[in-house]
């Protein structure tokens, strides 16, 4: 669960990061 | 006891076996027969000594007992012989008689004597009735007899002297076998060193001169028994590897048991269960250093040995798991090293793998299967792989997702969480 919840908050991350960067 | 049972059932199984190509007259099975009898016959002979000496310690009195049972059981030619004699239609005039009685003496089997003495014609004269109330009076300690060991060798001594009293009065003058069973019981070395051919080997000289000399032997006094047998013996035999690891088993020196067995056997499984039994039933009575090591080292040497074989891995990972800390890791590297043939191999893989927590293993297996199955065109099994180690990639791609420059687009990013809610529901 812990793994899954760090996976899951990478990708929030990387998805807030990629649309900025995508504008 | 488990580990002699299984012994005693493979010695009936290649009896059984022998008998069965003896009618059908193959002759190359016949001789690898004869050879795993012997090694089995050794296993069960070493073991059950190892078990009276070392681990089923009674009473010291009791240890004759015990040693006595050791070669009656080892040694049934008499008992065959007895048979036949008795069935013969004069056993008193049968060639094998008197070495019948004799045989029976010497193994304290003295119910059987009395029963051949009785089939004797003069059965009922002075001698013979002597010396069966001889052979009926003999004391035999037991442990709980309620006799104590002084009170029995007290009854013991008793009764020699009367043997030798009678010997001397010339109660069996007329008789030269009865003379001869007199002396025995009077435990005249000469008389019982005449007979060596009855017995075959120092041990059963060793016990059968035990048991009319010293019946309240105690383990300390095997030592110099044994040597003195040996050289009683020394013309007629040739000290074999068997004789040596008994020996050390006399001597009560249960390493040099170890050492020599490596030498008797053909395979290292025999010392090994020796060595973890031994660890397991005798450790706890004194300081011991040594043993913990060794069992370790010889398991891990079997399990390596049987990690190598096409169908025995699996017991080797069940040996690996009594090896503490470097058992883990063996078994771990045996798992990852093992050739993946086929898909249920693969799973029997992941099995054992997951029942240990090799969550390494598990991943590299899924991973060489779904390779597999990807290039074979097998995309449904590349799938059902990949679906198995699909978290673990994901925790591999962390990296990449918290690079400062995103590495991975925002489009991917949806298809990845879409794939991370599917997995977790």
């Amino acid at each position: 669960l812990d793994k899954e919840k760090e996976i899951r908050v990478a990708l929030t991350h990387n998805l807030a990061q990629a649309i900025i960067q995508e504008g | 006891g488990h580990c002699r049972s299984i012994i005693q059932a493979c010695q009936q199984d290649t009896e059984n076996l022998q008998q069965v190509n003896e009618n059908e007259k193959q002759n190359e099975t016949q001789e690898d027969l004869v050879i795993l009898q012997d090694i089995l016959y050794k296993m069960e002979l070493i073991l059950s000594l190892v078990e009276l000496l070392f681990i089923d310690t009674m009473s010291d009195g009791h240890l004759l007992n015990q040693l006595v049972k050791w070669i009656q059981l080892h040694f049934p030619q008499h008992d065959r012989k007895k048979e036949v004699v008795l069935q013969s239609d004069r056993p008193h005039l049968h060639p094998d008689y008197w070495n019948t009685v004799y045989g029976s003496v010497l193994q304290g089997k003295l119910d059987d004597a009395r029963l051949m003495l009785s089939n004797h014609p003069s059965a009922d004269t002075d001698p013979f009735l002597s010396i069966d109330e001889l052979l009926r009076k003999m004391p035999f300690f037991q442990v709980y007899g309620g006799v104590s060991i002084g009170d029995f060798e007290a009854r013991w001594q008793h009764w020699q002297s009367e043997c030798e009293r009678r010997l001397e009065e010339g109660h069996f003058a007329n008789s030269h076998s009865l003379q001869t069973i007199c002396k025995i019981l009077c435990g005249d070395l000469e008389t019982i060193s005449k007979l060596m051919n009855l017995m075959d080997t120092w041990y059963h000289l060793m016990v059968s001169t035990l048991l009319f000399t010293k019946p309240t032997v105690k383990l300390f006094h095997l030592s110099n028994a044994s040597q003195d047998a040996i050289v009683r013996m020394q013309d007629q035999q040739v000290i074999t590897a068997l004789d040596h690891v008994l020996l050390a088993a006399m001597e009560a020196d249960m390493y040099q048991v170890i050492k020599e067995c490596q030498q008797v056997m053909d395979n290292p499984w025999f010392t090994t269960h020796l060595t973890d039994l031994l660890y397991h039933t005798v450790q706890h009575k004194g300081k011991n250093q040594i043993l913990p090591p060794l069992r370790e080292y010889l398991l891990l040497d079997y399990a390596e040995m049987l990690a190598g074989h096409s169908s025995l891995w699996q017991v080797a990972i069940l040996y690996l798991d009594h090896c503490g800390p470097r058992g883990v890791a063996m078994a771990q590297e045996a798992l990852q090293r093992l050739p993946i043939t086929s898909d249920r191999c693969a799973q029997k893989i992941i099995q054992m793998a997951s029942e240990r927590e090799f969550e390494g293993v598990v991943v590299s297996v899924c991973r060489v299967m779904g390779r597999r199955a990807l290039s074979q065109g097998r995309l449904g099994a590349a799938i059902w792989w990949g679906v198995r180690f699909w978290p673990v990639l994901l925790l591999d791609a962390l990296p990449l997702l918290k690079a400062k420059e995103p590495v991975i687009s925002s489009e991917q990013t949806y298809e990845l969480m879409y794939i991370l809610d599917t997995l977790t529901n």
